[in-house]
């Protein structure tokens, strides 16, 4: 199972449709203060189910959709995609590839989509449970928590060995 | 169950103490349960000694140590049941030049079974990465995203002096 | 007394929006009174708005803005009130270079009223001090202090990527 | 009021002794990870009269003195001082100069000098309160804290006006 292509449209500062193609390895993502690169590393913890505004700097889900500039006007949803490659006969597998798609509307609904076919949040958990693509605690560092590892309470890091397990 | 947490408990252990003795050069590291009598319950203590000095109460190392002993907690946690992908998000900010290299070393020999998007300023972390994306904001507030060839990150001067 | 915090309150922002706007070359920000029925209790909130964005919830700011933010807010209470001496431990970290560059334009400013001590491994920032020491651990665990030349700093492979 | 130069024995990683100059303008501390650089800036607050083990990183306020190295024993005693110039005529000044020192032994208790003569902290308190030398909240950024100052309580906020005006 691997990461094929991110698509995010009106995802905070993606305001214009971006496409990201990952490959296998490492994938450096680089640019001045502000640009949008944690932005872009949001939508993947976004698309993939993220609940927690507060994770995402947000106070509501709504605070993910772009918002305007100075030259543009808000948006009133935003929307990202995941396509992912996987081998044949995988569940939920369409000829090889799984897309799951997620939009959040002004009011702060989201609506998931599975190759296409409109679903619940929870078939889209399921599918992340069984792939073991869900996010894992220690599968995203956000910018500055990398210590938090340590310094975080004992519980916590029991939490990561159980999630290992 | 109590006996597949007692086996990842070993094996991250394991790796751990591995990955920090090489990112360290030396030194130990490991995890212990605060309470052994309980664990199924017990939460989990951290203890790690850089090489040459002494150990102590976590808190007291520096900011780039605790940042290279969690890097290698992470990373044991991936040796022993990878995920298919992670995101670092600027987790090479605290390291000097030294430590740098010896992360994207490790991150290098990790990448072999897991996708790593790395978000990061240290062109020491862009030189290893296969494929280097830039985000720009030519318009201010909109994001765009160019691809990017190590050639063409400017050689300016020198930004972490190795004194 | 309500009195002296209201003079401070005012010229402390009006401090904080001309450095924010020097440090980010445009944009506006301020601090606000929750309660400005409660003058005498209320809690502040910060208000910012880098150039060519819209004004929003301060947390979705990226880490340099709300570094670059703090340290606009940092100056203006020393324009305000100087502190004989200021402790600056690695506040360049998330930092850019061009980011930088404007941080210490400013610092140097600053530096003429108040003593600064600061700690850092990028050399845009070393190279305004007026004084560089080196600290060293050459026996492991016994820190030493060295003094050194801008010239010893290596000039190695750059760090800091302007893509 | 300047700092002139800063004397540490037995603080932390400085086992040896270790003297620092103060010059005017800006003074830049460098070296590789874990090197000391934060422990010599704790130094300073510590002598000048921090109370709280956990704000220097430490449990208790003995987790300060040097607790030895592979080929070094723990010490039982930490110390520093910090000498500061004055203008003449200054309250405590002692020819154009403060001495302030601090010692901690194990067991955790400090002791204080001021001009070498044994004090209470509550005279070097009431010093700093009045050469305006003690430690602001704004006149000591600890590392990776530098964004505390936006994501904290709006009265912690409050606070940093009030120690201005
Ligand atoms: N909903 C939104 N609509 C428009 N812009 C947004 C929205 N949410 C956040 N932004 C903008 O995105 C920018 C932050 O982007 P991001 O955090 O990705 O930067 P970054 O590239 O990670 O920078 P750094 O190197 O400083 O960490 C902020 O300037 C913020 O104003
Ligand atoms: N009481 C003590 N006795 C001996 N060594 C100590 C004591 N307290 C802390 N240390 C050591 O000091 C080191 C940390 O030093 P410090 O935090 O000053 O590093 P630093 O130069 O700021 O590094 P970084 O660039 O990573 O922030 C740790 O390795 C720790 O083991
Ligand atoms: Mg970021
Ligand atoms: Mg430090």
């Amino acid at each position: 199972l691997k990461l094929e292509r991110l698509e995010i449209s009106g995802f905070k500062s993606f305001v214009d449709p971006v496409t990201v193609h990952f490959a296998g390895g490492i994938t450096a993502i680089v640019g001045p203060n502000g640009c949008g690169k944690s932005n872009l590393s949001e939508a993947i913890t976004w698309v993939l189910g993220e609940q927690s505004a507060k994770s995402l700097r947000g106070g509501t889900m709504e605070d993910v959709i772009f918002n305007g500039s100075e030259q543009r006007k808000p948006l009133g949803m935003g929307e990202a995609s995941m396509i992912l490659r996987t081998d044949p006969g995988f569940p939920h597998s369409d000829d090889g590839r799984i897309t799951i798609t997620r939009r959040v509307f002004r009011g702060g609904e989201s609506q998931y989509r599975l190759n296409g076919k409109l679903v619940r949040l929870k078939e889209i958990k399921d599918l992340l449970m069984d792939t073991g693509l869900g996010i894992r605690a220690y599968s995203v560092i956000e910018q500055g928590k990398i210590g938090l590892i340590l310094s975080g309470k004992p519980q916590e890091r029991r939490k990561l060995i159980e999630e290992a397990a | 169950s109590a006996e597949r947490f007692a086996t990842t408990f070993v094996e991250v252990n394991k790796a751990f103490g591995e990955t920090f003795a090489r990112l360290f050069r030396g030194g130990e590291a490991e995890m212990r349960l605060l309470d052994d009598e309980d664990p199924l319950e017990s939460g989990i203590e951290i203890l790690a000694r850089p090489p040459g000095k002494r150990l102590q109460n976590l808190m007291l190392m520096s900011g780039g140590e605790k940042a290279l002993t969690a890097i290698a907690l992470l990373f044991a946690l991936f040796k022993s049941k990878p995920s298919p992908f992670c995101i670092l998000d600027e987790v090479d900010a605290p390291l000097d030049d030294v430590n740098t290299t010896r992360f994207v070393d490790v991150l290098r020999d990790m990448s072999d079974s897991t996708q790593f998007i790395v978000i990061t300023h240290n062109k020491l972390t862009m030189a290893v990465a296969g494929t280097l994306y830039g985000v720009t904001m030519e318009e201010k507030g909109v994001s765009k995203l160019v691809s990017v060839e190590m050639e063409e990150i400017q050689p300016e001067e020198p930004r972490r002096a190795t004194a």
